[in-house]
């Protein structure tokens, strides 16, 4: 049968003139790599599953976008991470959440579906399974960006200059 | 976030998402793209979905399942479920962002309700497309 494939890098109030033309050139040569390669795995015959990792992991190791390099950071100045996958055959799928030291978590993801009983796991046990798997374990500020670490410094601004925690709506850095 | 939606030559639909979640989150705070239905889906009967926006909103739209749910149930074309909840339901709910989808014919339907989506596609015919903004 014919092969597709989709992909994005987030939503959000993107502006043109949030960015230079450069960097607009930079995320289009990023998205055209991911795309393509993930529709070179599909047209190798490969299982869906790994045309899905193989685009994902490009845009994890990506600091342009909010996942892996270049996720946003945490409160507390980490990164916790989550990922998911879902195969449309027998509906079978896995997810991690709240994990910090993993270097590919849409690879966790995928263990989980294919190796443990579990659709879930988070934070250490997370961990402790991808360990078990003999997964690229790696320091947290592997994930570290400027560009993100001054976003935290802005919406640690505002939190502190809003009154209430109900009025306090996180602007831009609301999106995933 | 990031995430890949894909139709394989064994007509299988498959379904990704990877984020770093919100900025300056605490509490263990978690969106909606783990959640299985919220953020991910895929059904080989209908659709396979990556999501990517105010996770709260996409968890309790259960917004990933409900596009399939309406073309496997109410027999929506992908293009039309995909819009309807974007558009119809997040949107006056005060939900924002966006959606990639794939059907089983490989059809493709990417819409969002903010100014921007990082996104491209190569659909069953080999054509790429890649955009940022509206």
């Amino acid at each position: 049968s014919s092969v597709a494939i989709a992909i994005h890098g987030g939503a959000g109030t993107l502006s043109p003139d949030d960015m230079t033309d450069a960097q607009r050139a930079e995320y289009i040569s990023t998205l055209q790599t991911a795309v393509t390669e993930g529709y070179k795995v599909l047209l190798a015959g490969e299982p869906g599953e790994a045309a899905v990792i193989r685009a994902i992991q490009i845009m994890e190791m990506s600091p342009l976008f909010n996942a892996g390099i270049g996720a946003v950071y945490t409160f507390d100045g980490e990164h916790e991470l989550d990922a998911s996958i879902m195969n449309g055959r027998e509906l079978n799928a896995g997810a991690v959440s709240g994990v910090k030291t993993i270097k590919s978590p849409i690879m966790a993801a995928y263990r989980v579906m294919t190796e443990s009983p579990h659709v879930m796991l988070s934070a250490e046990g997370a961990e402790a399974f991808a360990r078990q798997q003999a997964l690229e374990m790696v320091d947290n500020t592997l994930f570290n960006t400027q560009r993100r670490y001054e976003a935290l410094q802005k919406a640690k601004a505002r939190m502190q200059s809003e009154t209430s925690a109900v009025e306090w709506r996180q602007g831009n850095e609301r999106f995933g | 976030t990031v995430g890949a939606v894909v139709l394989d030559k064994q007509g299988n639909l498959v379904a990704g998402t990877s984020t770093g979640g919100m900025t300056a989150k605490r509490f263990g705070r978690i969106g909606d793209s783990p959640i299985i239905g919220a953020g991910t889906y895929a059904d080989n009967t209908s659709c396979a979905v990556s999501a990517t926006g105010h996770g709260e909103y996409f968890i309790r739209y259960h917004v990933a399942s409900d596009i399939c749910a309406r073309m496997k149930y109410a027999k929506m074309s992908l293009h039309d479920a995909a819009n309807t909840v974007i558009h119809d339901v997040l949107l006056p709910a005060g939900g924002t962002g966006g959606v990639i989808a794939i059907d089983a014919g490989g059809n493709v339907a990417m819409p969002f309700n903010t100014s921007g989506m990082y996104r491209a596609s190569i659909d069953k015919h080999g054509n790429v497309s890649i955009g940022i903004y509206k």
